[in-house]
């Protein structure tokens, strides 16, 4: 069984998958073609 | 606390007027024009009066922006994106405003004011956050904080002459604030933490741009930061899904690790490997797999190779672990240096388990750390022993021996828990050819030749296949040995009861004997 | 032979427990098919230069990665009003298949497959490109479930279009790609 101090890392852990960071967190702003992702078609390009 | 009155407004009229400044179409390259100005007015506000009235604005304009974030966060109404673009037109400009003080704080030359407030400020962000993870518990966001570092971290490693003069000691800094936000003290902080730690930047300039590798041991430190946080989490059998994500996150990284700084996991293989628990089998394989890139390795499955011969085999791998230093009490290490000396104090074996049981861990019979310790150190004992006498190692020359003495009474006198981790520890070093490698492949082979007792040869089997049925990588010096073991009819491995003891074992056994063979 | 979980038996037991319950650590047995984390182990290049994120299944592509370069060439918020809004109608197929190509995941991979659609481009499901009718050359075959007939095909790796020979099914094309509703807000 996880001791006291790890069950309250796993409840942080649990509540921050809630809010993942983003890539576009470690990117600077882009004004003109900011990231906009969207599920295309498995048989378009993806790399 | 004590904030002198009027400090809170005056710091919330002059961060409007920067961030505006910032962002106005006169603020210059780079934000100098509007730098030098606003440096005129924070003179005038009387805010660099003092270190004290520096600190509390720094503070002050931190927890401002963290509030601005958390009001835009709960603006449900708004996307992602324009929730992001909304807290990032105030953090971008405060990060700017940090680097700029950094870079023009003190003359030119005098890199320690510029380091002093660097470290200053981080120190406050690290402050504020954690402060704030403890107040607001499961309901922490950790956008603003993840923004305000990687993005001061960007900054502050243009390319500019300036910067490149202090590089090392911002690196240093950056570390030290994420060794002080490591996982297991902010845990709601772990996934933007690891996003931190491998940012392309962050590695690239820990790990490949710093001179003589002199990132390493900051680098290593925050990995085994990860791999202490994950630890409990895995060694139980049921991964939760925010556990499974970093979890791979975690592959991910030491994926990139092997393929771009081999030498880096090879030079701190043994210290992650004491903190990975054993039963992250693919995990600490990947980490054991990685061979220096010079190095070309000879394929373990050529039939009667000749491992004895291969040129490397007789390096001694680097280790940049003070592993010698982790066999406490010093009054152990006393009696094992005389033990291997002379085989004396005699009552050393027989009060060797009982010195292996006093764990620290919670959870845990054993000391684990001490286990690995103690295993390297008499078998680098050994191979020093054995080189001295102009021999190299192999089943004749690893034995007899006080070293050897000490594996064997390990292997006969361990419960199967112990013995298992013992085992665990040799195989270890079953890594690409080098000394170790060779020492102790011929020592595992040799504890399953010698045995007195078949269960040891069925943990010897049970420790080496369990690395070898999970997905690749598998380490180059735990195939030879295996290949060695099962088509070696001097150990007669097949006719073991073990071997047979279930279909499914038979099956295994067969298919790795056969992708060996 | 040893009958706790730290012998044989103990291995094959969590072996039959990973088989049966899916939550069981993938850590241990058989661990992950670490090919399938979105990172090319094969390539010749470094992979941290485009490490997208401990997360991501996939690298970076050129567009994300911030260089260092003169805060000229940033486009500020207050150029960005003045810059003409993106408006693919108005763009060559050159620079429609440059947007399709490098923006996967993205509404602009969309966005400029639908305006290639409006100029008689095809994707082709299977082919995984574009096609379109080759100028004057009528098909040699037609029914209505399939043609035969010359076509251009745009080649991504020569980046031109090729002539070809082919049997078009009408089912392996693809419909017009229909765009999102809620296209990017510019803050």
């Amino acid at each position: 069984p996880l001791v006291k101090d790890h069950v309250y890392q796993l409840t942080m852990l649990d509540a921050a998958y809630q809010h993942l960071p983003h890539p576009s967190d470690s990117e600077r702003l882009r004004h003109y073609l900011p990231r906009n992702p969207c599920p295309t078609p498995s048989y378009y390009y993806q790399l | 606390f004590d904030d002198p009155p009027g400090l809170h407004e005056k710091t919330e009229y002059l961060l409007r007027e920067w961030v505006t400044m910032y962002h106005s179409p006169a603020a210059g390259r780079d934000s100098t024009k509007a730098f030098t100005a606003f440096v005129q007015q924070m003179h005038q506000q009387g805010i660099l009066k003092t270190d004290d009235l520096i600190t509390r604005f720094f503070r002050l304009c931190t927890e401002m922006c963290v509030d601005l974030c958390y009001r835009a966060l709960s603006e449900q109404t708004h996307s992602p994106t324009l929730i992001r673009a909304k807290c990032f037109h105030t953090l971008d400009a405060f990060v700017r405003l940090i680097a700029l003080l950094v870079k023009h704080s003190g003359d030119s030359a005098n890199t320690v004011t510029k380091i002093n407030l660097l470290h200053k400020v981080l120190g406050i962000v690290a402050g504020v956050l954690i402060q704030d993870h403890e107040v607001r518990c499961t309901e922490f966001q950790q956008l603003p904080y993840h923004r305000l570092f990687i993005m001061l971290f960007i900054e502050l490693n243009a390319p500019e002459p300036i910067l490149e003069s202090i590089n090392l000691q911002v690196l240093l800094a950056f570390c030290q604030v994420f060794h002080i936000l490591r996982p297991a003290k902010a845990p709601g902080f772990a996934y933007a933490w690891l996003e931190l730690v491998s940012h392309r930047v962050f590695i690239g300039r820990l790990l490949a741009l710093t001179p003589q590798q002199r990132g390493w041991g900051m680098y290593a430190q925050l990995l085994m930061d990860l791999f202490r946080f994950l630890s409990p989490f895995l060694r139980n059998a049921e991964l939760s899904k925010p556990t499974q994500l970093i979890y791979k996150g975690t592959l991910r990284v030491l994926l990139v690790l092997l393929h771009d700084f081999p030498e880096f996991l090879c030079d701190y293989h043994y210290a992650f490997c004491d903190v990975v628990p054993s039963n992250c089998i693919q995990m600490r394989n990947l980490i054991l797999s990685a061979f220096p890139r010079t190095m070309r390795l000879p394929d373990p499955f050529t039939p009667n190779l000749k491992v004895d011969s291969l040129p490397d085999i007789a390096q001694q791998p680097r280790i940049l672990t003070n592993f010698v230093s982790m066999i406490q009490p010093s009054s152990f290490k006393k009696d094992l240096d005389s033990y291997l000396k002379t085989r004396a104090p005699i009552n050393f074996l027989s009060e060797l388990r009982s010195n292996l049981q006093q764990s620290v861990e919670p959870g845990c019979h054993y000391n684990i750390p001490l286990i690995n310790a103690l295993v390297l150190y008499v078998g680098t004992q050994a191979i020093h022993f054995i080189h001295g006498k102009g021999q190299s190692s192999s089943m004749g020359t690893i034995a007899p021996s006080s070293h050897m003495d000490i594996f064997q009474n390990l292997a006969v006198n361990l419960d199967t828990e112990g013995r298992y981790l013992f085992l665990t520890a040799i195989a270890n070093q079953l890594r690409y050819p080098n000394s170790h490698t060779h020492y102790f492949s011929c020592t595992i082979l040799y504890l399953f030749a010698q045995a007195n007792n078949e269960q040891i040869q069925e943990q010897i089997t049970r420790v080496l296949l369990e690395r070898l049925i999970v997905n690749r990588p598998h380490p180059w010096g735990l195939l030879i040995t295996f290949i060695e073991m099962i088509k070696n009819p001097n150990f007669k491995f097949w006719n073991h009861e073990f071997v047979h003891c279930a279909p499914e074992v038979d099956k295994m056994l067969e298919s790795v004997a056969r992708s060996c063979l | 032979m040893v009958t706790d979980q730290f012998g044989i038996v103990g291995l094959l037991s969590f072996i039959r427990a990973t088989e049966t319950n899916q939550h069981l650590v993938p850590a241990l047995i058989p661990g992950i098919d670490l090919t399938t984390l979105g990172l090319n182990l094969n390539s010749p290049e470094i992979l941290y230069s485009t490490f997208q994120s401990p997360w991501a299944e996939a690298p970076c592509r050129p567009q994300d990665i911030d260089f260092h370069v003169p805060s000229e060439y940033i486009t500020n918020i207050f150029i960005r009003e003045k810059l003409a809004p993106i408006k693919l109608n108005r763009y060559g197929e050159d620079l429609l298949f440059f947007l399709f190509y490098m923006s996967g995941g993205d509404v602009l991979q969309l966005a400029a497959a639908a305006e290639l659609h409006t100029r008689d481009w095809r994707y082709h499901k299977e082919e995984r490109t574009w096609m379109t009718r080759a100028p004057g050359m009528e098909a040699v075959v037609k029914t209505n479930t399939y043609e035969r007939g010359t076509y251009y095909f745009f080649d991504a790796q020569k980046w031109r279009k090729v002539a070809r020979e082919f049997h078009l099914e009408y089912d392996k094309l693809e419909e017009r790609p229909s765009l999102p509703p809620t296209l990017h807000h510019n803050p």
